[in-house]
């Protein structure tokens, strides 16, 4: 052991434990993660070169050995608690995206919110089998968060009970869905649905792309990999352009929106629905924040502590960097965020809880909070972790530019939070609808409930009040 | 007689208070900044196009209000007296170190006093001593095992430069002694010479 992090850690006043059980949000959490973290750890398949000596190819293979070895793992183990899922895929792939991401975070959570009884039972198992290896395709070429600005259409001819899905220009392609490129052979697609000659806005359809015996692309499909970004090398985020597919009316998502044999349209309660599993990704990223920022400040701590430069006093030893004010002003404040970050990650994972059970009971009502409070976090969170990180980069000096420091994979794999499931801009601006929203409500004499109340007390408090 | 309290920079609370009226101001810009772009009879739309950065800091304020929210009722749930403090200190730096990069927006809202600015950092300085003992603790308590951390620079037992220079040799660059690209490339410039 380094000797100066020795002599931290016995100078100490507080025993890491406590707040580690804290931060797990209890000791048999801490007990449970630290049991999964081992069946990871000591497992000999999940053993590979470190990546950053890979290429894309190999990382790509690595990342799908991983991931399939992750399915037939999960059931052995018989680990079905969602949260635990999650964290065991997290631990298999450090924290990266991998290639049936959104199978699982995306397509599954899709089918089992939105698809009807009958759907579920022809489409769930096979999924859940990995026979059906499904993505979620929603961006296009040239639309992103605005997903309204869609241009996929889906028409419904009455003649054959099918949907034609198209792709009718070239902005139109779906970009950037992971698994989409090499994996998947069925996408959830998201298109502007047509039918009776009358559009009805944005539907779910599933589409299937690949043959499941060959793999092949289907007839009018045309699908591969988007090319190397900025980091995510072990996924094939690909793109997806359909020449007028035609598939059965029963390939749509029906659970709320319906279009019958003869194509009347029947309308869902509430027009968010689809936008429910958004909601739950972006709750799911605000502690992914906490993560990457944690773990970024560990890092830096640890080797601020480690690391001696420069003087202070002319002629004594060099002091450990950590002792600098300068040094514990970029670090520590980062550290009081990674806290207070995982705390709030902890409260919107249980807000979302309880307002989708409100739902399933019928009460829509706080959906809206939910929607801009998962929005506003999300792009709060994500874009002060981004500049955090690439602090607790800078502070480690020249190694931090090294990718032995780990700092620039945890910067290319999350910075990637600022600009999907949702551009961090567009999604303060959709917090400031609900904010003006509210603020109306307040001067209409509405008492408001929720995070928002202090718009009442306060509206008092900006009258002009009588001298 | 509507003017809002001012800060008091020791207290949680009053800062939890301070971050609540911020927004609120903030929120009390933006829609004044869309009713003027419509009594300029604009449209809806370009009102709000027109107030998309006091709309952006109004959303921020409020989450930001949020975050410090929770962190000061999170507090409340901590039993252990040894950790009790340890977490109010983050929780005040945290909002100290955001009143500070925020300034001017509690200076406008009246919630801050200019003297108070240099108060400020003061005790963020003083806070910060009060953490630097237990820097490494906390973050260990993070909990991440070097396998998940993944890092030679975080590892546990600070064994930083030992394994910089094992990593290093591993580098595929490395696998041989000269690399092939010499003998392609170097080698036919040197024997030209």
């Amino acid at each position: 052991m380094n000797p100066d992090l020795q002599r931290e850690r016995q100078n100490a006043t507080i025993e890491p434990e406590i707040l580690t059980n804290i931060l797990d949000g209890g000791a048999e959490k801490t007990r449970r993660r630290r049991e999964i973290e081992s069946l990871v750890i000591s497992d000999p398949d999940f053993q590979h070169e470190d990546l950053n000596f890979l290429s894309r190819s190999e990382r790509y293979d690595v990342a799908l050995k991983k991931s399939v070895q992750m399915y037939s793992k999960l059931r052995d183990y018989g680990i079905s608690d969602p949260e635990e899922i999650y964290f065991y895929k997290r631990c298999i792939h450090n924290g990266r995206s991998e290639p049936l991401d959104l199978h699982l975070g995306m397509f599954l959570t899709t089918l089992l919110n939105q698809a009807s009884p009958t759907q579920l039972d022809n489409l769930f198992t096979p999924a859940w089998n990995l026979e059906i290896i499904g993505t979620y395709a929603q961006t296009e070429l040239g639309h992103g968060t605005h997903i309204r600005g869609l241009e996929t259409t889906a028409t419904y001819d009455p003649s054959t009970q099918e949907f034609v899905l198209n792709s009718p220009t070239i902005t139109s392609i779906k970009w950037w869905p992971g698994g989409l490129g090499k994996t998947a052979n069925h996408a959830i697609v998201l298109a502007q649905l047509y039918t009776q000659g009358r559009c009805y806005g944005l539907h779910a359809f599933i589409v299937p792309i690949r043959c499941m015996k060959t793999h092949q692309p289907l007839p009018g499909v045309v699908v591969g990999d988007i090319g190397p970004k900025f980091g995510f090398d072990e996924v094939d985020n690909g793109f997806l352009k359909l020449d007028n597919i035609r598939i059965p009316r029963e390939n749509m998502l029906m659970k709320y929106s319906k279009v019958q044999p003869d194509g009347t349209y029947l309308k869902p309660p509430i027009d968010k629905l689809t936008y429910g599993t958004m909601v739950f990704i972006r709750s799911m990223i605000v502690g992914e924040s906490a993560i990457a920022l944690a773990k970024s400040c560990t890092i830096a701590i640890r080797y601020s502590a480690v690391r001696h430069q420069s003087e202070l006093r002319a002629g004594e030893p060099e002091p450990q960097i950590l002792d600098y004010q300068a040094q514990q002003h970029k670090l520590f404040p980062l550290l009081a965020t990674a806290y207070a970050f995982t705390f709030v990650g902890q409260y919107m994972k249980n807000m979302y809880n309880r307002i989708t059970g409100d739902i399933n009971q019928g009460d829509f009502s706080q959906l809206p909070e939910l929607h801009a409070l998962a929005a506003g976090l999300k792009a709060f969170t994500t874009w002060t972790v981004n500049a955090g990180i690439e602090v607790c980069r800078m502070s480690c000096g020249g190694h931090g530019y090294s990718r032995s420091s780990g700092l620039p994979d945890i910067y290319v794999t999350f910075t990637a939070t600022c600009t999907y499931e949702g551009e961090n801009t567009v999604m303060m601006l959709q917090t400031a609808r609900f904010l003006v929203k509210s603020y109306r409500q307040v001067r209409d004499g509405k008492q408001l409930t929720g995070t928002v109340s202090y718009l009442n007390e306060s509206h008092q408090r900006f009258q002009p009040q009588p001298t | 007689g509507s003017r809002p309290t001012v800060i008091s920079i020791n207290d949680l609370q009053s800062l939890v208070e301070a971050y609540k009226l911020r927004a609120a101001n903030l929120v009390e810009t933006a829609m004044k900044s869309l009713q003027t772009e419509l009594q300029r009879s604009t449209s809806q739309e370009d009102a709000w196009n027109n107030s998309s950065i006091e709309l952006i800091r109004a959303s921020d304020a409020h989450c930001h209000y949020v975050v410090v929210k929770l962190f000061a009722a999170k507090l409340s749930e901590i039993g252990n007296t040894a950790v009790y403090p340890v977490l109010s200190t983050l929780a005040l730096l945290y909002a100290l170190h955001g009143v500070a990069s925020n300034s001017g927006d509690f200076l406008q809202a009246g919630l801050l006093t200019v003297p108070q600015l240099a108060q400020i950092t003061q005790r963020i300085k003083a806070l910060m001593a009060e953490i630097r003992p237990n820097a490494v603790a906390l973050v260990d308590a993070f909990d991440y095992r070097d396998e998940m951390l993944n890092s030679t620079l975080g590892r546990y037992d600070g064994n930083v430069y030992e394994n910089m220079f094992e990593w290093a040799k591993r580098s595929p660059l490395n696998r041989t002694e000269v690399h092939e690209s010499y003998y392609k490339h170097m080698k036919p410039l040197q024997s030209k010479l």
